[in-house]
């Protein structure tokens, strides 16, 4: 099936995002 | 074990759940492996992108760890135990690192983890990162040991996430090895 496939620099932008802090 | 953190909407799911394991190993080979079972806690489950930051954020970084500690990331339901039912027909490969690298190396392997950046389907079982006192060593399990096409392709992705020295050595050791020389690396 298909796969959650997510590169490094999303991920990192993802940090900041207000909803993981 | 802490509860199963259900997603919420507007979150990015993983592939997998994941669970935080944390170990102190008492130093030297003979280990008795109940007493090892028995040290194992997680300390975080989540599945996905949001709840991983949340989890990193309160988390010690390898490098903060100290003593003979081991940080484990794998999948819900597999153990960080050679004995495993997904662990025992495999093997893991390990980077020996110098200190000072463990926490930049490891977040690294996270991502690609958790970004399914190995492309070997469902053969990665977890990764560890074991604080050591003369080195760090970062291990990557996988399901088949005898499936070599597919520890090539780790072995590989791992070189190029860890983003390491050409000249790094990687060893790989089954889990079998393992069990039979009673000893991790």
């Amino acid at each position: 099936g298909t796969r959650i496939i997510y590169d490094r620099s999303f991920l990192l932008k993802m940090r900041n995002s207000p909803i993981a802090s | 074990r802490t509860r199963s953190l259900e997603p919420i909407d507007g979150h990015h799911r993983l592939q997998y759940t994941y669970c935080i394991w944390y170990s102190r190993r008492t130093p030297g080979k003979l280990t008795n492996p109940l007493t090892y079972d028995q040290s194992l806690r997680i300390i975080a489950t989540f599945s996905t992108v949001e709840q991983f930051w949340s989890v990193q954020s309160y988390l010690l970084r390898p490098s903060e760890l100290s003593g003979h500690s081991d940080l484990h990331l794998f999948k819900d339901g597999i153990k960080p135990l050679w004995e495993d039912d997904a662990n025992k027909e495999g093997g893991k490969w390990i980077v020996r690192l110098r200190k000072g690298l463990a926490s930049r190396c490891w977040e690294n392997l996270i991502l690609a983890i958790l970004g399914e950046q190995f492309m070997v389907g469902e053969e990665i079982c977890g990764a560890v990162v074991s604080i050591r006192s003369q080195e760090d060593i970062i291990s990557v399990w996988n399901k088949t040991a005898n499936d070599s096409i597919t520890t090539i392709r780790i072995r590989d992705t791992l070189k190029r996430v860890l983003n390491l020295p050409l000249n790094t050595i990687m060893e790989y050791k089954t889990h079998n090895d393992s069990l039979r020389d009673h000893s991790s690396f």
